[in-house]
């Protein structure tokens, strides 16, 4: 474990906790992604099918039992509770994310680490992580302005995938055979779907103005 | 080259 890892799992833990702290304390869930939140449950879902088979450290297994309930817990407010699902832009959250799930799966069919099912599961997980802010940077767009706790949410959720690209570098040259090409170019990728929304966050931040993205 | 057998992070 090293900072730029703990920093990461931190931000990724916070950006969960302003979710769920936008959705009770407003009671609403206006502005955010329902197809985001499904695919996020299924990434962790995926990628932590080894939970009862292998044992890393307490800490890992702690965050993925956090990372899985919060992840189905957002979902089932979204869907279940009857205030909160009032409030979820049905008409603006029309991207079709179906083919995100088939194209990382079938990405994860042929680029796997190792031919099991549980390999093959993890590089699907890391596949559509990258690509599952896509509805929810879809849906700001569409409803134009950002309310601060969702911004703040995309923007933790960008900062914990950036701090995974300095752990990564960081254990590449302190770890020697140390090789995970496919967290990285993925990782990569996701980090970049950050950029564009990153400029305009920090623009907003600077000029002090609400976030605004362009149509 | 994958370092260990299983993924530690998360």
């Amino acid at each position: 474990m090293n900072i730029f890892r703990l920093a990461g799992d931190l931000t990724h833990l916070i950006s969960i906790l302003v979710l769920l702290l936008k959705i009770y304390a407003t009671k609403s869930c206006s502005g955010i992604s329902l197809k985001t939140q499904e695919l996020y449950a299924l990434v962790f879902l995926a990628r932590y099918l080894d939970l009862f088979t292998d044992f890393v450290s307490v800490y890992n297994t702690v965050m993925k039992l956090v990372f899985i309930g919060s992840s189905l817990a957002i979902v089932w407010c979204m869907r279940m509770h009857r205030i909160v699902k009032r409030s979820y832009n049905r008409e603006l959250d029309t991207f079709r994310h179906y083919f995100l799930v088939a194209g990382s799966f079938v990405l994860a069919l042929v680029v796997h680490e190792k031919f099991t099912l549980q390999e093959i599961f993890w590089a699907f997980s890391i596949y559509l992580e990258a690509v599952a802010i896509l509805p929810q940077l879809v849906l700001l767009q569409r409803s134009g302005n950002v309310d601060n706790l969702t911004g703040q949410y995309v923007f933790f959720l960008g900062a914990y995938r950036a701090f995974y690209i300095l752990n990564w570098i960081y254990r590449y040259f302190t770890e020697q055979r140390f090789g995970r090409w496919i967290s990285w170019i993925s990782g990569l990728v996701q980090t970049a779907l950050y950029a564009d929304f990153f400029y305009y966050y920090f623009m907003s931040w600077k000029n002090n103005a609400k976030l605004q993205l362009p149509a | 080259l994958v370092n260990e057998k299983y993924h530690d992070e998360l």
